[in-house]
């Protein structure tokens, strides 16, 4: 079973189109380097919150393999439950063949109806996909599809379009300024070891290092609740995370230190404005690991660097957009 | 370069639920717990 709950989710912004099966049926996915399966509704499931999304008809498939075994998925509004099938699936003109995937048969809730997106495809590891299904990209490197063995992610800062994921290569126009690659501390997430988080030269959290998760799949930059109020107290926020918006430009630059460089985040990225008030873009989460406290870098540090996920030599590599 | 998807910058659930005025419904039946998507992985 999978448990991904859909307010993981109710964040995210950014959205691309696969088509699965023969003919294509398209749907609308979040590209989640945080999670490793693919998942989509099926015509199984009836219910209303389902009848707003594009839902998988395996009937409608020639190419279409079914399973008879189940899967579930706890979507925050109760479980949606499903079977294992396979198809084709079509990403960026790829065809995956014999990809593995969840039809959903039971809606998770009614506010699934107003998801503005219908599944999600994991990029991460498959070491933590569910089921042991394998997860598309390790299909694509294992039937030869991508030049090289590795993906990368632009995330367009203002623009609705621009950003995009490309499959077996770097384009080089978006590291003019350079890559720095970091090797990966665990082959589950896109998992790294961070030495410490810092602003204006001090330590503002992670002192003695903590464990950082790059996740397109989350929108905000999530952190320990421990070092939260400490961060909210450094940048002059209240216990909220709202902050004066006049007082942005004396913010410092949060500084990212990994693997002995450090990843500048400016508080233009930091602060989100909305309807004339302003909050920081920290939340709290509690994930100790092994090696220390979990952080996951989102959606917000992803859009100041072109990031390249190099399954060949399991390392992330960073290139600052500006 | 290689195949290329394009990803759409559109409005978030949360926007659209707070569209709706069922945000704080949503938030107040299920709270937000960014940790869980990695709790179960582990």
């Amino acid at each position: 079973s999978s448990a991904e709950p859909l307010q993981n989710y109710l964040n995210n912004e950014y959205f691309g189109t696969i088509s699965i099966g023969t003919p294509g049926q398209e749907f609308t996915v979040i590209f989640d380097t945080g999670s490793s399966n693919l998942w989509v509704p099926s015509v199984y499931c009836s219910s209303q919150a389902c009848s707003n999304h594009n839902r998988f008809n395996p009937s409608a498939s020639s190419t279409y393999v079914g399973t008879n075994d189940s899967v579930s998925i706890a979507y925050g509004t109760g479980s949606m439950t499903g079977v294992l099938g396979y198809d084709t699936v079509d990403v960026a003109g790829l065809d995956v063949v014999n990809q593995i995937f969840g039809l959903a048969e039971t809606e998770p809730g009614d506010f699934f109806y107003y998801s503005p997106f219908d599944g999600i495809l994991g990029l991460a590891f498959p070491s933590i996909a569910s089921s042991g299904a394998t997860p598309v990209f390790d299909n694509m490197m294992s039937e030869n599809l991508v030049a090289e063995d590795l993906f990368s992610v632009y995330l367009s800062n203002n623009d609705q379009s621009g950003s995009f994921v490309l499959f077996g290569g770097i384009d080089s126009s978006y590291t003019t300024n350079g890559i720095t690659w970091i090797p990966l501390s665990a082959e589950t997430y896109w998992q790294v070891t961070m030495d410490s988080v810092t602003a204006d030269n001090q330590a503002i959290a992670c002192a003695s290092g903590c464990q950082a998760i790059v996740d397109t799949g989350t929108s905000l930059l999530a952190v320990p609740s421990s070092a939260l109020g400490n961060i909210q107290a450094s940048l002059g926020a209240d216990s909220n995370g709202q902050i004066s918006c006049g007082a942005i430009s004396t913010l410092p630059t949060i500084y990212f230190n990994i693997n002995g460089n450090g990843f500048p985040v400016p508080p233009s990225a930091y602060v989100i404005q909305s309807n004339g008030y302003c909050s920081l873009a920290f939340e709290g989460l509690n994930i100790p690991t092994e090696s220390g406290e979990l952080w996951i870098l989102g959606d917000v540090f992803i859009r100041e660097y072109y990031v390249i996920f190099n399954r060949a030599n399991n390392m992330v590599g960073l290139s600052p957009l500006s | 370069l290689g195949p290329r998807i394009p990803l759409r910058k559109q409005k978030s659930m949360r926007r659209i639920l707070q569209e709706h005025g069922l945000l704080e419904q949503y938030l107040k039946e299920h709270p937000y717990n960014p940790a869980a998507k990695y709790l179960a992985a582990t």
